[in-house]
C-alpha cells in the first residue's frame, strides 16, 4: 500500500515540476 | 491602464519563477482587476492559470481547484482546445492532491479525450499514467491495468524509458 501511495505521488510530482517553470506570459 | 496590466502580468510570473508565490498572487489579482475593466478574456484567462499554479505551490489546493474551473470555463467560451485539456489536466492533478480520486477521474477522462482528439500522444500518456494511479488509489485494479498497458504502449511509441 505504502509504494502505491508513492507510485500515485509520482505523476502529480511530475506535473508540479513542470509546472514550476510554467508561466502564461503577456 | 493597459500597459499597468501587462506589466502587473510580468511581474506576477517573475516573482512565480523567483518561488515568491504570495506576490505573485497579489500582481495576478491586479492583472485580473484590469483584464476585467478592459474586457480582455484572453488575458483574464491567463491570470486564472497563473494564479491557480501559485495556489498549488502555496498548498491551498480548493482555491488552485477554483481558478482552474474558472480557466476551463473561458477555454470553452475561447474554443481553445488545448487550454481546455490543460485545464483539465491542472484539475485532475488538483483533485488527486486533494485526494478526491473521483473528481481526479472525471477530468483526467476530460483531458484524456482532449489529447486524443488534438493526437496528443504525451498528452494522452500523461493522461493514461494519471488515470492508472487514481484508479488504483480507488481500489479499481482492473481499470489500473487498462490505464497502465495503454500508458506503456504509449511510452514505447514514444521512446520514453523512464
Amino acid at each position: 500500500f505504502q509504494r502505491l501511495r508513492i507510485i500515485q505521488v509520482d505523476s502529480v510530482r511530475r506535473w508540479m515540476d513542470d509546472l514550476k517553470l510554467m508561466t502564461e506570459c503577456e | 491602464r493597459a500597459a499597468q496590466g501587462r506589466a502587473y502580468g510580468n511581474l506576477g510570473n517573475t516573482h512565480y519563477l523567483l518561488g515568491n508565490f504570495r506576490k505573485a498572487v497579489s500582481s495576478h489579482e491586479q492583472r485580473l482587476l484590469i483584464a476585467r475593466e478592459f474586457g480582455d478574456r484572453s488575458a483574464e484567462r491567463r491570470a486564472y492559470s497563473n494564479l491557480g499554479n501559485a495556489f498549488i505551490f502555496l498548498g491551498e489546493f480548493e482555491m488552485a481547484a477554483e481558478y482552474y474551473k474558472k480557466t476551463l470555463q473561458l477555454a470553452r467560451q475561447l474554443k481553445d482546445r488545448a487550454v481546455e485539456a490543460q485545464s483539465c489536466y491542472s484539475l485532475g492533478n488538483t483533485y488527486t492532491l486533494l485526494q478526491d480520486y473521483e473528481k481526479a477521474i472525471e477530468y483526467h477522462l476530460k483531458h484524456l479525450a482532449i489529447a486524443q482528439e488534438l493526437r496528443d500522444r504525451v498528452g494522452e500518456g500523461r493522461a493514461c499514467w494519471s488515470l492508472g494511479n487514481a484508479y488504483t488509489a480507488l481500489g479499481n485494479h482492473e481499470e489500473a491495468v487498462h490505464f497502465a498497458e495503454k500508458h506503456l504502449d504509449i511510452s514505447r511509441e514514444l521512446g520514453d524509458r523512464n
